[in-house]
């Protein structure tokens, strides 16, 4: 799960 | 924030600031067809999971999960999630679902996607009894927060969020029946079906985020 990891992993809102 | 010395008030407040915004998906001015309802409603979930993720990591205890962990919580309750906002938004206007606030679909209005009314009558259902139950704003948010930190069928093993736990229980503990119902009122399963169904069928496109999430449910199923 590719997106899901970077959205989470992403410090921006 | 330090979860020993936070007052349930200031929990809930917490929830309160961590509310993901409205989402804004435009009604189509033709009547909706199978697909163009099918694609409405998934451009919203869209929309609404990239918002879920913020409103997950404010969460307290949640962003101190292992990155494994938080993917499998989400992967596990996102349907629910999409579907206690549904009620919450629809709570006051029976017979209608508020998808968002300028998609408000009637009941009637599922005939035009096979299956989908079914499905209508279920939320409709679940809505009501939040309704009769009188479901307050802070209930919403302390059950939304435990659907998330409930939704892994493995146990998740952290300190913060056992503790974030124990901060969800006095705002909760009022009425504890009827709060424990609203968790067992939120199924995902039909959802879940039915859009796998739509995907495969071809119905609508599935794409990018929602589709991960799908596809998480759907391996995680066999």
């Amino acid at each position: 799960s590719h997106k899901l990891v970077q959205l989470l992993a992403s410090t921006a809102e | 924030i330090l979860l020993s010395t936070v007052s349930p008030e200031q929990f809930v407040l917490t929830l309160l600031e961590a509310e993901p915004p409205n989402v804004l998906v435009s009604r189509p001015s033709k009547p909706f067809t199978e697909a163009s309802m099918m694609m409405s409603l998934t451009k919203l979930a869209d929309k609404e999971l990239v918002h879920m993720i913020g409103w997950a990591k404010k969460i307290p205890g949640f962003v101190d999960l292992s990155l494994y962990d938080q993917v499998r919580l989400l992967e596990s309750c996102w349907m629910e999630v999409l579907m206690i906002g549904l009620m919450w938004r629809s709570i006051d206007h029976p017979g209608k679902l508020i998808f968002a606030p300028d998609l408000v679909l009637d009941r009637d209005e599922g005939k035009c996607v096979e299956g989908i009314l079914e499905i209508f009558d279920m939320l409709l259902a679940m809505t009501s009894r939040f309704r009769e139950l009188k479901l307050q704003h802070k209930e919403y948010l302390c059950v939304k927060a435990m659907i998330l930190l409930n939704s892994s069928e493995y146990a998740v093993a952290s300190d913060r969020l056992s503790r974030s736990h124990d901060c969800l229980v006095p705002p909760c503990a009022v009425r504890p029946g009827p709060l424990t119902c609203f968790l067992f009122f939120v199924h995902s399963n039909k959802g879940m079906e039915h859009l796998l169904s739509m995907k495969c069928k071809n119905v609508v496109p599935v794409y990018d985020l929602l589709l991960e999430m799908l596809n998480a449910h759907t391996l995680r199923g066999q």
